[in-house]
């Protein structure tokens, strides 16, 4: 269990923190702006109405002490860079904090920021690169050209089984393993191949890509 | 190789722009801001000035032929639902627009758009992930809380088998299934729990993101 300061909430850092919370770590969310941090009560450890270009503030609430920081300020950069000059001052072991644009993001890393993101241009270069593949909602490589896919269940699977499908092992038609199936809330490992599918139903696949490709849609 | 249309050429359309055009498709890339428009050049097929809720322009540029447009505009939430109409008038195969927040992502699967990113709140999530656990190296989202992480075997785990490990079922002790190894460029799937564990393996582990979260770093 960690200790965690994330520093902005917007879409970003209320993303950050709400996750870092839910995995089980203590979370300290930290905005300038009141009506955000009141958003985020009862979804992180403890949310703070603060800015964090002060160093009173950081130092009262504890923050030298913590594992790692989220600076998650947007259109700011100055405060944004300010922050995690201060953050670095107060050693915290790990610091990660998010670029507007690429001289924000060079100017983070000159000041010995740890890792920096952009993570509209990263989404959109990730979307790019499966744009053309839709039935692969999330994509996980496991190898140079083998993967793992999150699959919704299109209309004319329904009520049928894997087997009649021709999912009963990689050596079946669609030549994939099927290793989960998520129905609703739950997630049935290696599942039952006359198992009829439902409406609403995810399928995680595992095989070459180019037959994760061949999906219908 | 595929016609696309972005339209919106802030950091996630630029970056969506950009990519498909180096994949080798054919990029339209619209914005009504001419600075941005001409900052694209050389970078996409085409970078035009216009605005998408203008569906004379739309027409004259030839969108409807197009095999997929991206609505990447950010702020303006009634000119992406107006353009995403438009768009899905026009019959175009594959639609893809990003959500400021959350209301404005139900209203675009309301109108029947393909898909909907929220890029800053998906890589917000996706840096949780991973803050803690650099071996963590890709997620899957299988279902709220449950997912599927690659990690790389750490030292202390080479030459043990997975039972030795506590990796024999989600019952034994990490409380997550490995669902498959990478050897090398092999995948296995299904692994042998008797099987020992080579230094550059990786794992493919299932279960509960706490559990994920306690893998050893
Ligand atoms: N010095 C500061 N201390 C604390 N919070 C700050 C500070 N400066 C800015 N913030 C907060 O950071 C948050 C994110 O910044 P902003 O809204 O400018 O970025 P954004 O690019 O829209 O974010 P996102 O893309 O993550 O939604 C805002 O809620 C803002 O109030
Ligand atoms: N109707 C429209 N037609 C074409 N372009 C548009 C239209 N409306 C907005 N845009 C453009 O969309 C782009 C992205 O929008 P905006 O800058 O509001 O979002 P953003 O959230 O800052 O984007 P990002 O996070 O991707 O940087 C802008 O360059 C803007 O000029």
């Amino acid at each position: 269990k960690k200790q965690v300061v994330v520093i902005g909430l917007g879409r970003f850092g209320s993303g950050v923190a709400r996750s870092l919370y839910n995995l089980g770590h203590d979370v300290l969310a930290m905005d300038v702006n009141d009506d955000r941090v009141q958003s985020m009560m009862g979804q992180v450890t403890y949310p703070v109405s603060g800015n964090a270009t002060n160093e009173t503030v950081l130092k009262e609430l504890g923050v030298p002490d913590y594992d790692a920081a989220v600076v998650a300020v947007g259109s700011d950069i100055p405060g944004s860079v300010m922050a995690c000059v201060l953050l670095k001052t107060m050693d915290i072991p790990y610091i990660v904090a998010r670029a507007t644009n690429e001289l924000h993001g060079i100017t983070l890393e000159r000041i010995g920021v740890d890792k920096v993101i952009h993570p509209e241009s990263e989404m959109g270069v990730r979307l790019a690169h499966n744009l053309f593949n839709p039935n692969l909602q999330e994509y996980l490589e496991m190898a140079p050209n083998f993967g793992l896919s999150r699959m919704k269940v299109p209309p004319q699977f329904v009520d049928k089984s894997l087997k009649e499908l021709g999912f009963s092992s990689p050596r079946d038609k669609y030549g994939l393993a099927v290793l989960a199936i998520r129905r609703g809330n739950d997630v049935t490992l290696n599942p039952d191949i006359d198992d009829r599918l439902r409406s609403g139903d995810m399928l995680m696949l595992a095989g070459r890509d180019e037959l994760l490709e061949r999906l219908p849609s």
